[in-house]
């Protein structure tokens, strides 16, 4: 879950 | 999707884009380093491989795409197009001391052991450093034209910006990434000497010269 999260980022 | 990471993700898209301009106009890439913009190419590589694999958003998908092409353009016209208004000399930071430690760095130290997230750790250590190139040419040269500090000081913001955005998510998200985050203070702190030139020396209409 928090990697999914992370990955919205640039 | 806050602020503070709304206006560093635009920070830099106006750095990548002045510099990009700034060879494009002058036809000249005198003062930029080779070597940090293949390293910042190497990034947006390295971190971006989920492009098409995995869709966050419209706005994601056009930036990725956006920053990969310019970096690719950059490294394109420094070593081929103005080719001969490379200044080698200058450009001479061993950017292998930088590359193999922070892979090796990105091995042990990741949040999962899987090809991904090995080469989006790298990507994440790579770029805290790769400005370093970048800033050794212009203590080497003693000084920096004018819209290169401007591109310099639009990129050192956006992660200080991004740091804020970290703060933000962390507060009201419960949000945070360790990782990113100490790799985005090690960045911003590279720039701390830089900033504090910029705005004694730029922002007062002097040029950026340092004492040789």
């Amino acid at each position: 879950e928090q990697d999914k999260e992370r990955k919205d980022e640039l | 999707m806050n602020v503070f990471r709304l206006t560093g993700d635009l920070s830099h898209l106006v750095a990548i884009i002045l510099l990009l301009l700034k060879i494009w106009k002058t036809r000249s890439c005198a003062g930029i380093s080779g070597k940090s913009q293949v390293m910042f190419a190497l990034v947006f590589t390295t971190r971006y491989l989920d492009l098409f694999t995995n869709f966050i958003s419209p706005y994601n998908s056009v930036m990725k795409v956006i920053y990969l092409g310019c970096s690719y353009a950059t490294v394109y016209m420094i070593y081929m197009k103005f080719k001969a208004s490379y200044d080698g000399n200058h450009d001479t930071f061993r950017a292998e001391f930088l590359i193999i430690p922070v892979g090796g760095l990105a091995f042990l130290v990741n949040h999962e052991f899987t090809p991904l997230e090995i080469l989006w750790t790298f990507s994440i250590y790579l770029e805290s450093v790769a400005i370093l190139p970048q800033l050794f040419m212009i203590t080497k040269t003693g000084e920096a034209e004018t819209i290169t500090t401007h591109y310099l000081f639009a990129l050192g913001l956006y992660r200080a910006l991004y740091l804020i955005n970290w703060i933000w998510r962390y507060y009201f998200e419960g949000f945070f990434d360790l990782i990113a985050i100490v790799a985005g203070c090690v960045q911003t702190i590279l720039y701390c000497d830089f900033f504090y030139l910029y705005i004694t020396k730029v922002l007062h209409g002097k040029k950026l010269s340092l004492p040789a």
